[in-house]
């Protein structure tokens, strides 16, 4: 049982457990253990429970990014965020509500619908664009992704728009053509407007397992991911995968999404978050 | 690579003929973080090893083996013999049509499969029925009639019941249409939910007891990690799914979900999909699965 101030062998296995089980991942939950007994050896109160000793060690890894704020000063003008990840994450979903954040703080926002090859996926980014108040830059069916990205910045720039969102196509990181065409769009980002993309979030389902490292590492490679967004944080996927890729690339968390509307976006927390897993 | 370890593990331990408790213990600790890297849910793991610790202990090691490969194919044969035989897919209905139900979290491959399923059945000369149940998600509609559109196959929704129908209609008329022009088989297509989410599962319940669907498929993305166990087991109790389906699996996840999926409902694995494309579907090779699992 878990309760006291010393780690014996049982406690450190069920705290294994309940981090393994929680997408933590063996490496991260043995290291986390490892520098939890440490943590309790220099507790200078001595009888600090486990459980306490345990959720300041996770707020530790997960915590010290900056809160996202959409009223924040941006980068750039227009303020250009790519969006990138695996088929099915969440990242039109997660751009409506971007957008729908951006135009509550007052700004004008634009989307770039640079998935032009998946079925309705145009459609779909234009419902959110209606619903969020915010203009669509699209093609046909097919046309070059980074051709869209360049003609969306293109727009921006002339109807002094102050936030580009750009949706793109969801990918498997182990399709070299597909992340070849990724690095091209945000080429094309960059020479429309310098600094562009200011901002690049990987959008990650909560419900991965340790594929979500895979999946991080080859993004980062990519395109320099500069935030993470964890979705489908509603359901009863922990996400602690977040531990694993904070420890391993460093990127912060930035937002969470909590449901399929456009308000179910929130800045990453690492306080609730660590609360969320532990219960 | 698991193989490898092993025999790093066995190697310390040299001169063994037999696999004893010891090497054994060793041996079992890699291959459990083996499985979790491949996640593999924590439970499900644990009570595995013990089924494969029962069968090695006392085994002989076969002299043109090395421990460590005896090891894995103890693991191995373990692995596949509880993934379940290669079978038959989907049986159709006495009385066609045959009603498939495809059920699952957001995001996971639902309405593709669908897609991919019609396409199936068309080139097996059963003529397919798609129903586009999804009410909720922006241009799902879209997405399904585009599909269908691409490899000539009905599709019915809203635009032939009116906009006010609900998903147990559109899926009660759409059996129906289905029914009237002689189609074989009618694929019912539903929005992603949560397990968790009371009102979206009784509405699988009603399309379930009002349809009677012969088939009913859990898709699962091939990505997903411990929490498979608490989404199938849920919706495995408030549907009885009788069949699984694993998406994605043309990406690098290990894919340990489907044992886990298999072993907390007792349900087989019947397709696996390895692509965007509608072609990309292929029926379920415990073998092949396993290996992947074992990495
Ligand atoms: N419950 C829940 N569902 C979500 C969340 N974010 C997205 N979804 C759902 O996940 C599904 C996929 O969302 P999309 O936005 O289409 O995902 P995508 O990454 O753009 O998908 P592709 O473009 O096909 O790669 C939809 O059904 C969304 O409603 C979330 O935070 N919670
Ligand atoms: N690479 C790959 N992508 C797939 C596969 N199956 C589906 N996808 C992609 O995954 C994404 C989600 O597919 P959908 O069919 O929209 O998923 P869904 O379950 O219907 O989503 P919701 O209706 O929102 O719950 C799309 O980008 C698909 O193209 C597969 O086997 N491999
Ligand atoms: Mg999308
Ligand atoms: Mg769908």
């Amino acid at each position: 049982a878990i309760s006291g101030d010393a780690l014996d062998e049982e406690a450190a296995d069920e705290i294994e457990e309940i981090l393994i089980q929680a997408d933590v991942g063996v490496d991260a939950a043995v290291e986390i253990v490892d520098r939890l007994r440490e943590r309790l050896r220099r507790a200078e109160s001595g009888a600090e429970q486990i459980f306490v000793s345990l959720r300041k060690e996770l707020c530790q890894i997960a915590g010290g990014g900056v809160p996202f704020d959409p009223g924040a000063e941006l980068t750039g003008k227009p303020h250009v965020v790519l969006v990138v990840g695996v088929n099915g994450v969440g990242k039109t979903t997660t751009i409506g509500k971007l957008a729908r954040l951006y135009r509550d703080s007052g700004r004008s926002v634009l989307l770039a619908a640079c998935d032009t090859f998946r079925a309705a996926a145009v459609p779909q980014l234009e419902i959110w664009a209606e619903r969020a108040g915010a203009n669509i830059v699209r093609a046909q069916q097919g046309a070059d992704p980074a051709a869209v990205a360049f003609d969306a910045v293109s727009a921006a720039l002339s109807r002094d728009t102050d936030v580009v969102l750009v949706d793109t196509a969801g990918r498997l990181h182990t399709k070299v053509n597909l992340m070849e065409e990724l690095k091209k769009v945000r080429r094309s980002l960059g020479k429309q407007c310098q600094g562009a993309p200011h901002e690049t979030l990987l959008v990650l389902d909560a419900t991965t397992g340790q594929n979500a490292l895979s999946q991080a590492r080859q993004f980062h490679l990519a395109t320099e991911v500069t935030g993470l967004v964890l979705t489908k944080l509603d359901g009863t996927a922990k996400g602690g995968i977040a531990f694993a890729l904070r420890r391993e690339l460093g990127i912060p968390i930035k937002l969470i999404g909590v449901g399929e509307g456009e308000d179910d976006l929130q800045p990453f927390d690492g306080e609730t978050f660590v609360e969320a897993l532990l219960e | 690579r698991l193989t490898e370890r092993l025999d790093d593990v066995f190697r310390k331990l040299r001169g063994q003929g037999r696999i004893t408790e010891r090497n054994i213990d060793e041996s079992l600790r890699e291959i459990r973080r083996a499985l979790l890297e491949a996640d593999v849910n924590f439970q499900v793991a644990r009570s595995f090893l013990h089924a494969v610790r029962d069968k090695a202990t006392g085994r002989e090691v076969l002299r043109s083996l090395t421990p460590g490969q005896q090891m894995v194919k103890i693991v191995h044969d373990e692995l596949v013999s509880l993934l379940g035989r290669q079978m038959e897919p989907v049986k159709l209905a006495d009385h066609p049509p045959t009603v498939i139900l495809l059920v699952g979290l957001q995001g996971c491959g639902k309405t593709t499969f669908a897609g991919k399923l019609a396409l199936d059945f068309k080139k097996r000369g059963r003529p397919p029925f798609l129903v586009a149940a999804d009410v909720y998600r922006p241009a799902a509609d879209e997405q399904l009639r585009t599909l269908g559109g691409s490899i000539e196959v009905p599709v019915f929704g809203l635009a032939e019941t009116g906009e006010d129908a609900d998903p147990v209609e559109i899926c009660r008329r759409g059996v129906e249409a289905a029914r009237k022009s002689n189609r074989s088989v009618v694929i019912l297509d539903t929005a992603g939910r949560l397990s968790i989410d009371d009102e979206m599962m009784d509405e699988l319940v009603e399309i379930r007891a009002l349809m009677h669907p012969h088939e009913i498929l859990f898709v699962a993305d091939s990505m997903l990690g411990q929490d498979a166990v608490e989404t199938a087991s849920r919706f495995y109790e408030r549907l009885a799914f009788t069949g699984s389906v694993l998406t994605k699996m043309d990406g690098d996840a290990r894919g340990g979900a489907a044992l886990s999926i298999r072993e907390v409902t007792g349900q087989p694995v019947k397709f696996i999909c390895t692509g965007e494309g509608l072609e990309a579907l292929e029926t379920f090779h415990p073998d092949r699965i396993a290996s992947r699992i074992l990495g």
